[in-house]
């Protein structure tokens, strides 16, 4: 079971001036972070369990909190997974997701099994190291709700089309 | 081409090809043009001088001089065109880089810093900003908010309900950016939407600056006991600005909807394939 009270206390210690403004000492600091995370874990669990009560499906819910530093382990290691994005504003917005993969050719479907265009970037953190790569598609996101899209990795071209015109198939 | 430029149907943002510095915004749905030199600099932090004693620290800001100093005055780039984004990838140094990006169909700039770790081989704190110079005619005024509800407008120098005597020309200008901050010279407007708080302000017309990352050597005595310098994983900093140029009469409703798509931004879940049905039935 989930519990967002964790969270809940963490937020409330982080009222605190010192929190707020960051003049505390380094293991006050350290301590707040701790105390965020500590209440972020409990948090993923309740979200799941309502994604999942929502979509119908029970899934194995990965969380990416590094995702602004590129990291992801489900997107960077699975050749298929789900990407479910939500939008807390009421309205309807238009987000284009950008996730770490491994270099290659996906395919992304919609909530109604649509293609979708998306790119594959390589990142600017790999001057001179070792190439990083994100796929980037954009998502639209009903007000208050979610979407759910999927992505499938393609070894090459050929079985790209080979996906879309099974896609195309399954459509009509 | 001698000119480096990324664009969408709304915008064009062009680079200097010698610096790779930027140097000018287009908002082409509305016809606006403005030069505008988007660079990093740094300000020295006080340890105390004959002045005062007091150095920058977790509480002050206090700079040695009136002048922040160029982290670089040019970058390397890199440029990226693809049908769902543009971006110029700028290398300031090795502690110091942004990626400016367009998406389809936005009308801001999305200015994605990494600053960190901040080195100070040669004993100097450093207290870093973003900053954007501009010709506008801006009359010593710019426009904080306060917890992305109420634009508070500021004036150099000046306070609204006494006479300052102003002793510290830059820290004594410097407020508190939660959402936005933003300068006018009545007929556009640019504004900087920021994804955290931070300290802003505009030193001299037509010039916004935002400060991302601080690493000092000196406690401020002022209770902490130690000096601000994240020695963690919180010595690298990453966030984004987004850029507005509009006509004063569009710009409110601009940066309103922004700023709340960056509070409120979506979030994504991920699960890897294979799942089972929730309910039996």
């Amino acid at each position: 079971t989930g519990d967002s009270a964790p969270l809940n206390e963490a937020m409330a210690v982080l009222q605190h001036h010192d929190a707020v403004t960051g003049t505390a000492r380094q293991n006050v600091a350290d301590d707040y972070a701790r105390q965020l995370a500590a209440g972020w874990g409990p948090c993923e669990v309740l979200v799941s369990n309502a994604l999942s009560q929502l979509s119908y499906y029970k899934q194995n819910f990965s969380f990416c909190r590094e995702l602004n530093i590129s990291i992801c382990p489900v997107s960077q290691n699975s050749e298929h997974f789900q990407v479910t994005v939500y939008n807390p504003l009421g309205r309807k917005v238009n987000h284009t997701v950008r996730l770490p993969v491994g270099q290659g050719i996906f395919f992304v479907k919609d909530p109604d099994g649509k293609a979708v265009v998306n790119d594959v970037v390589m990142l600017p953190s790999s001057f001179g190291k070792k190439d990083q790569w994100e796929l980037l598609f954009s998502a639209s996101v009903p007000a208050l709700g979610f979407s759910i899209y999927t992505v499938d990795k393609v070894s090459d071209r050929n079985s790209l089309q080979a996906i879309s015109r099974k896609h195309r198939s399954h459509d009509k | 081409s001698q000119v480096l430029a990324i664009e969408n149907e709304y915008i064009r943002a062009t680079f200097d090809s010698n610096t790779g510095l930027l140097m000018k915004i287009d908002n082409v749905e509305q016809k606006l043009s403005l030069p505008v030199s988007q660079g990093f600099f740094w300000y020295n932090a006080s340890t105390g001088d004959e002045k005062s004693t007091q150095a920058s620290g977790a509480y002050i800001f206090r700079p040695t001089h009136l002048e922040p100093l160029p982290v670089s005055r040019w970058a390397k780039v890199r440029l990226v065109k693809t049908a769902l984004v543009q971006e110029v990838h700028q290398n300031f140094s090795a502690w110091c880089s942004q990626v400016v990006r367009l998406y389809p169909g936005q009308r801001h700039l999305e200015l994605e810093w990494t600053v960190g770790p901040i080195p100070v081989e040669e004993h100097w704190g450093k207290e870093v900003i973003s900053r954007f110079d501009t010709p506008m005619r801006t009359n010593g005024e710019f426009y904080t908010d306060s917890n992305g509800r109420e634009i508070l407008k500021r004036r150099r120098d000046r306070r609204p309900t006494w006479r300052l005597s102003q002793t510290e020309p830059v820290a004594g200008n410097y407020y508190p950016v939660n959402t936005r901050i933003y300068i006018t010279d009545g007929h556009m407007q640019l504004a900087v939407v920021t994804d955290r708080s931070q300290g802003g302000s505009s030193l001299k017309d037509g010039s916004l600056e935002l400060m991302v990352h601080r690493r000092l050597l000196e406690d401020d005595a002022r209770g902490v006991g130690e000096p601000l310098m994240e020695s963690g994983a919180g010595s690298t900093v990453r966030g984004r600005h987004f850029l507005l140029l509009s006509s004063v009469s569009d710009a409110a409703a601009r940066h309103r909807l922004l700023a709340e798509e960056v509070v409120l931004a979506p979030q994504v879940v991920l699960a890897q394939g294979g799942s089972s049905l929730y309910y039996a039935r």
